[in-house]
């Protein structure tokens, strides 16, 4: 079964053209793995993106040096991941 | 498993063989109503089970509802196992509801990418696409890509490893021909409805091409009242308009298939996340999600009712 120990979900907000094509070029970055939860569509329109570990820092200084600011959605997906299978244990109980 | 659906606990997200034995408790509980249809065989060969709601007659207009085409959406197969018992348990008793049925069928297929929903309990809780291998390197296509309208434009990708991965050839995917072949035999469906997450949105065609499908203004003014009548449960804010306008360019997608079949009451939903955990919906949320989407699709569902064409 796959983890996702680490991976984190940033919510980023393009407001400017620039900001918003810098965040479609991610798309064809495959080595990241990006996952875009919702993928660009539109100035002030959340893009948001799950990150795998490896890829965060680098993510992270990209964004930060483009002047693309973003906010942390989920801090953890495994957490969220398995809180949820534990509800499902406790419901079929 | 639970005695009947009165116990089924609809609060919490089920795997495939839970909702499977959902489907058949109900078709148990209810067969002068509700009828179960095996439309065809995923790639794993999975059998496509799709809800038949009917109060008789053959052949009759009728209303399309799938959920979970996108496996990790968990929130819209579990909303799609409260309406069917919606429809169980107001058919006789609402008012709108009983005059719908009264007039047409409604056909519900809650798990539409079993093979996908499966690997999203078993490995990959991400997983979005189909398990078909027509790749060598990556598995799977998404099968709101996969549609023949507009198939393989921009708006889609060519990458068998792009989460948006069009597929080799329209309908390549047996999840999506199943439907395909399924709405052509039936031939009298007047209402369209495919259930995603997340982004809260009601969409109506096209999303292959900017041209203004010839029924914008009604299925706008359509989007406008059910988006209020969802809004007012519990204030979840909707977008709505044309895919293209509203979200992006995409191509082979569902609900333009549909519309370019006639069927011209086509949309799609993509329910909430209000509280910022994406794919990963809180179980005490499916019951209000559900809830409030409901009051949508019976706007959608009274219309093309009322509106017969």
């Amino acid at each position: 079964t796959e983890t996702f120990v680490g991976h984190q979900v940033l919510r980023v907000v393009p407001t400017t053209d620039e900001e918003l094509q810098k965040v479609q070029e991610l798309q064809d970055l495959e080595n990241l793995q990006l996952d875009f939860w919702v993928a660009p569509h539109g100035l002030g329109k959340p893009v948001d993106i799950r990150v795998p570990f490896a890829s965060l820092q680098p993510l992270k200084v990209h964004l930060e040096s483009n002047g693309i600011s973003y906010s942390i959605m989920i801090e953890d997906v495994q957490t969220l991941v398995d809180h949820e299978k534990m509800e499902m244990l406790r419901g079929r109980r | 498993l639970p005695l009947s659906t009165d116990a089924f606990d609809y609060s919490t997200y089920h795997n495939l063989d839970e909702i499977n034995a959902f489907i058949d408790l109900l078709v148990a509980e209810n067969s002068n109503l509700v009828s179960k249809l095996e439309i065809g065989r995923s790639t794993e060969n999975r059998p496509l089970y799709v809800l038949k709601f009917s109060k008789g007659g053959t052949n009759r207009p009728a209303i399309w509802i799938d959920t979970g085409i996108h496996s990790r959406e968990w929130v819209t197969q579990a909303s799609g196992v409260w309406f069917a018992k919606k429809i169980v348990q107001d058919h006789e008793n609402n008012e709108g509801l009983a005059s719908i049925l009264d007039k047409m069928d409604i056909f519900l297929e809650i798990v539409t990418n079993p093979d996908g929903f499966v690997f999203t309990h078993t490995q990959n809780r991400m997983w979005r696409k189909t398990r078909s291998k027509h790749s060598s390197i990556c598995v799977g296509v998404d099968p709101n890509r996969n549609w023949d309208a507009g198939f393989g434009a921009s708006g889609a990708s060519s990458n068998p490893c792009s989460e948006t991965y069009h597929g080799p050839y329209p309908n390549s995917e047996p999840e999506v021909k199943a439907i395909v072949d399924f709405v052509k035999s039936h031939g009298n469906i007047k209402a369209f409805i495919s259930i995603h997450s997340y982004s809260q949105l009601l969409l109506y065609p096209y999303g292959y091409t900017t041209t203004p499908v010839p029924d914008q203004k009604e299925l706008h003014e359509i989007s406008e009242r059910a988006v209020a009548a969802l809004t007012s449960l519990y204030g979840t804010k909707y977008e709505y308009g044309s895919i293209i306008t509203t979200i992006y360019k995409a191509s082979g997608a569902t609900v333009d298939w549909t519309y370019d079949q006639g069927i011209k009451y086509s949309f799609t939903f993509e329910l909430r996340d209000t509280g910022r955990y994406g794919f990963l919906l809180p179980a005490k949320q499916i019951i209000p999600t559900a809830e409030e989407t409901w009051e949508a699709l019976m706007v959608i569902m009274q219309h093309a009712a009322d509106h017969p064409y």
